[in-house]
């Protein structure tokens, strides 16, 4: 494993971690877009259909079994929870799952490595994962006031795909035959939709002021 | 070999 995909992994688990202390601690999960949080759930569900049968390492694994848990929690807390879930904007989270989802199992089924179920599963979570920060980003459009903690879980994330991208690069030129075009472009795709959040991101940083996106 | 496969990737 490679710097760039360890900081790549740590700054996802930072995310995660951002939103779970925000939501616990602060009992608010304002700004927050359950929609994109069900969609992780899914991701990560057909992701690691192969967690206890393909054994890669026990950081791999251990990490597979924390995101598969936060993300549960997370939707848990947001749908269930008595306090959280008053908090929750529900008006304004109004992002169709079945837009995404529905395109991307298609795709999955149209392009993929291998036509078993495993593995377009493993794709439809590759394919869903670029797109499920959509709903999350139309939410942050619309209510524009943004709190530190909401905005540093974006932010990471973004990071973290970013991190991921340098990762691909690094392996293309130390491991041989490491190409792999539907991580790759599902993975640039992903990045690319951070790119805006990015940029008012790194204004409102430099001039050291609450994050506000236009309308 | 499977290690160089992306399924080792979170």
């Amino acid at each position: 494993m490679n710097i760039f995909r360890l900081a790549g992994d740590m700054t996802h688990l930072a995310s995660v971690l951002v939103l779970l202390l925000k939501i616990h601690t602060i009992k608010s999960c304002a700004g927050v877009s359950l929609k994109t949080q069900e969609l992780y759930a899914l991701v990560f569900a057909c992701r690691y259909l192969d967690i206890f049968t393909n054994f890669v390492s026990l950081y791999n694994t251990v990490m597979k079994l924390i995101f598969l848990g936060s993300s549960f929690s997370i939707v848990w807390y947001m749908r269930y929870h008595k306090v959280v879930r008053r908090s929750y904007d529900k008006d304004q989270d109004t992002f169709r799952h079945y837009f995404l989802v529905l395109p991307c199992l298609v795709l999955a089924l149209l392009i993929n490595e291998k036509f078993t179920f495993k593995e377009v599963m493993w794709t439809f979570s590759l394919y869903l994962e670029a797109v499920a920060i959509l709903p999350q980003l139309v939410l942050l459009q619309r209510t524009r006031n943004i709190d530190n903690l909401t905005g540093q879980y974006v932010f990471l994330l973004g990071a973290y795909r970013g991190l991921y991208i340098l990762n691909w690069i690094y392996r293309y030129f130390t491991e041989p035959h490491f190409v792999h075009w539907i991580t790759w472009i599902s993975g640039l795709v992903q990045t690319l939709l951070y790119a805006d959040f990015f940029y008012y991101y790194y204004q409102s940083w430099k001039n050291n002021q609450k994050l506000h996106l236009p309308a | 070999c499977y290690k160089e496969s992306p399924k080792d990737e979170l």
